[in-house]
């Protein structure tokens, strides 16, 4: 594992860590899109299935169960925690997430690198993965006021996905046969989703001002 | 290759 990969691994989990701190000690959910938290949670059941039939290193098993487990409990808190869930703003979050599901499917079946269950499963998790932030971004559009938390949850993401760029890089030049285009092309437009946040993110932080995107 | 299809990333 090279420094990118672990770098990247460890802003994936503080994204998280930020969002339950969020949700469980300010008992709030006020700008999380559930649409996002659901499609996250589906990408980490498809994608980590593998968690029974293949062993690869306990840090791996262990960060699987983490997000797993993380992605699960966030769902199960805005809908069900008796208090976070009245700061859920159902109104807002309006994205129609189902629809995006369908051609991840479809898409994994016709294009993927082995035709078997978890293949087609891994690969189906990679594509909906790429596009599940959306109905983060476009409910972000819609909350005037972003607080920190949000607006630092959302930068760990995408900073982890371009982390991951330069893992990819890194390992393209040190290893041989590392070529996954689906991989590559998936998480490429993933993170080319961020870079309008990273813009405005960026901007009120050089000048000391409050996360704001234009309407 | 056999490794290729490990998906040792997260």
């Amino acid at each position: 594992m090279n420094i990118f990969r672990l770098a990247g691994d460890m802003t994936h989990l503080f994204s998280v860590l930020v969002l339950l701190l969020k949700i469980h000690t300010i008992k709030s959910c006020a700008g999380i899109s559930l649409k996002t938290q659901e499609l996250y949670a589906l990408v980490f059941a498809t994608r980590y299935l593998d968690i029974f039939t293949d062993y690869i290193s306990l840090y791996n098993t262990c960060m699987k169960l983490i997000f797993l487990g993380s992605s699960f409990s966030i769902v199960w808190y805005i809908r069900r925690h008796k208090i976070v869930r009245r700061s859920y703003d159902k109104e807002q979050d309006t994205f129609r997430h189902h629809f995006l599901i369908l051609p991840c499917i479809i898409l994994a079946l016709l294009i993927n690198e082995k035709f078997t269950v978890k293949e087609v499963m891994w690969t189906f998790s990679l594509y909906l993965e790429a596009v599940a932030i959306l109905p983060q971004l476009v409910l972000l559009q819609r909350t005037r006021n972003i607080d920190n938390l949000t607006g630092q949850y959302i930068f760990l993401l995408g900073a982890y996905r371009s982390l991951y760029i330069l893992n990819w890089i890194y390992r393209y030049f040190t290893e041989q046969h590392y070529v996954h285009w689906i991989t590559w092309i998936s998480g490429l437009v993933q993170t080319l989703l961020y870079a309008d946040f990273f813009y405005y993110y960026f901007h009120s932080w050089k000048n000391n001002e409050k996360l704001q995107l234009p309407a | 290759g056999a490794e290729d299809e490990d998906h040792d990333e997260l």
